[in-house]
């Protein structure tokens, strides 16, 4: 554990609290993509399956937990609860385009042809992606709320804080994964279009919108 | 087998 990998997952877990709280005090998903939520919830779900097979620290395991927790939670609101305030109409990413894919991808590009090393390869290629569809409607829309431009932005420091804990990783550990480094910085760059209207607008205490 | 140390990570 190292300040980028703390600061990364803290960073990580704002994003996911700051867009339940968002969706519960406002009683509103407008804007919100639902479709990347139900990715996000997919990418838990295959990523820590071994949560049931092997165990690293209460730590590891209480944020898996969270992370789970929070991502069915999300779908839930959106999709139920506050579903009559779901923005479907925009919300038409095609997500087939990205699962199956990815599946594919997992499937070729992995370190061991087991089922959960499979899974775990397929949650990381998704994760990369997984954002697609919010942006998307964003890009449809035209705007944001200034909410969820914290959301995103919180979201894209969590991998690009990852990012300089792998090359710490590497310089004080000898270690990499190639397959979540390689991931990571794909994500990392999907964020990069949106790093640059939040920082010219948002923090100038502008509305996120795009020209038309 | 597989090395679990990349499943250290979130």
């Amino acid at each position: 554990m190292n300040i980028f990998r703390l600061a990364g997952d803290l960073s990580h877990l704002a994003a996911i609290i700051i867009l339940l709280l968002k969706i519960w005090k406002t009683r509103s998903c407008a804007g919100i993509s639902g479709k990347s939520q139900i990715l996000f919830a997919l990418v838990f779900t295959t990523r820590y399956l071994d949560l049931l097979t092997s165990f690293i620290s209460l730590y590891n395991t209480f944020m898996k937990v969270v992370y789970i927790g929070c991502a069915y939670a999300t779908v839930y609101l959106i999709y139920m609860k506050f579903k009559a305030t779901y923005d479907g109409n925009h919300d038409t990413f095609r997500v087939e385009f990205l699962v199956v894919p990815v599946g594919g991808l997992a499937f070729l590009v992995n370190h061991d042809f087991s089922p959960l090393e499979i899974l775990w390869t397929f949650s990381i290629y998704l994760e990369s992606v997984a954002i697609l569809p919010q942006l998307f409607l964003i890009s449809k829309t035209g705007e944001a709320e200034t909410i969820t431009t914290h959301y995103l932005f919180c979201l894209g420091v969590y991998r690009a804080l990852y990012l300089f804990n792998w090359i710490w990783r590497f310089y004080f550990e000898g270690f990499f994964d190639m397959i979540a480094i390689v991931a990571g910085v794909v994500q990392t760059i999907l964020y990069c279009d949106f790093f640059y209207l939040y920082v010219t607008k948002v923090l100038k205490g502008k509305k996120l919108s795009l020209p038309a | 087998s597989t090395d679990p140390s990349h499943h250290d990570e979130l």
